[in-house]
């Protein structure tokens, strides 16, 4: 695992709790805001089972902490999004909040009821730029969530052991968390 | 037959973005090698922060820059370090992946 430069972190008081929003004019439309929404529960809830840091949805989107957007080529940042596959997604390091995914992406939350062969996992994208808004930076680990590049039809979603002891180094442990659940989980997954 | 509740068929559009797709003619291109295009590959190991250059007028020579840059992504990304644009590298490459920089020092924020 591996950082921004200066290690930034959002610091907050313990337990610190982090407000998201998604924005209702940059978004898709081929997707429920529903279904967007219940993906971006699921990739918070990941990282909040291993350290101390709640996130809570909220509906003002200019106020929130996180602010989740669709967007489609320059969209003002300096980082233009490139259109079908090429660059996903990007986000900010802390605490700037923002968390931008390129519009024009074939975004998906079920493969098995979207069939195109650039469809890319909108979970698995969802949890890694997650990782860079809390601070961590792309690791050398394949299997890690935090590996830069992601293949269409793929999906990542569950936190490695490489990714926890990275966001870990920043926020401590969540008092529930056990590595040992983390290893049983990678097991079964192997064997399944 | 079964026919399932709900398919989206999107068409398939992955020709809209060729640029990294060009890379496949790079496989096997070694240091000393001048081909047309290699420039394109030199902006991309730029803008993820494995070849920094002053100028940015970049050439289609597979130079030392670039070999050095091609062995930081390999080292990077977990993959055999060998020089030189294998089929993992390449692959690699031209896979989708997230617009932030490999570079661990790389902050956008601009404080107002």
């Amino acid at each position: 695992y591996s950082y921004f430069y200066g290690k930034p972190r959002w610091v907050r008081l313990s337990p610190l709790t982090l407000t998201y929003a998604f924005s209702k004019s940059n978004t898709i439309d081929y997707i429920s805001l529903s279904d967007i929404k219940d993906v971006f529960k699921r990739s918070f809830s990941r990282w909040s089972s291993v350290i101390p840091v709640n996130f809570t949805e909220t509906e003002e989107y200019e106020l929130a902490n996180i602010r989740i957007s669709f967007y489609s080529g320059d969209h003002g940042d300096g980082q233009p999004f490139d259109g079908v596959l090429g660059v996903l997604a990007h986000s900010f390091s802390p605490e700037n909040g923002r968390l931008h995914l390129d519009a024009r992406e074939t975004w998906a939350v079920d493969f098995k009821a979207v069939k195109s062969k650039v469809a890319v996992d909108l979970e698995s994208v969802a949890t890694h730029e997650i990782g860079h808004i809390l601070g961590l930076a792309h690791t050398s680990v394949k299997e890690a969530v935090m590996y830069p590049s992601l293949s269409p039809r793929a999906k990542k979603v569950d936190l490695k052991v490489d990714d926890v002891e990275g966001i870990q180094e920043l926020y401590g442990s969540n008092p529930n968390f056990k590595f040992s659940s983390l290893l049983e989980s990678a097991n079964s997954s192997n064997h399944g | 037959r079964i026919i399932p509740d709900s398919v989206t068929v999107i068409t398939d559009n992955s020709t809209h973005n060729t640029t990294w797709h060009d890379f496949a003619r790079f496989l096997d291109i070694e240091k000393g090698s001048h081909v047309s295009g290699m420039s394109e590959l030199k902006k991309y190991l730029n803008r993820f922060g494995y070849l920094s250059v002053l100028n940015k007028n970049f050439t289609d020579v597979f130079d030392s820059e670039m070999q050095s840059a091609v062995v930081l992504y390999q080292q990077k990304l977990g993959l055999p370090v060998t020089g030189k644009l294998d089929s993992d590298t390449i692959s690699t490459i031209m896979s989708p992946r997230c617009g932030v920089s490999d570079k661990e020092h790389k902050i956008h924020t601009t404080k107002r």
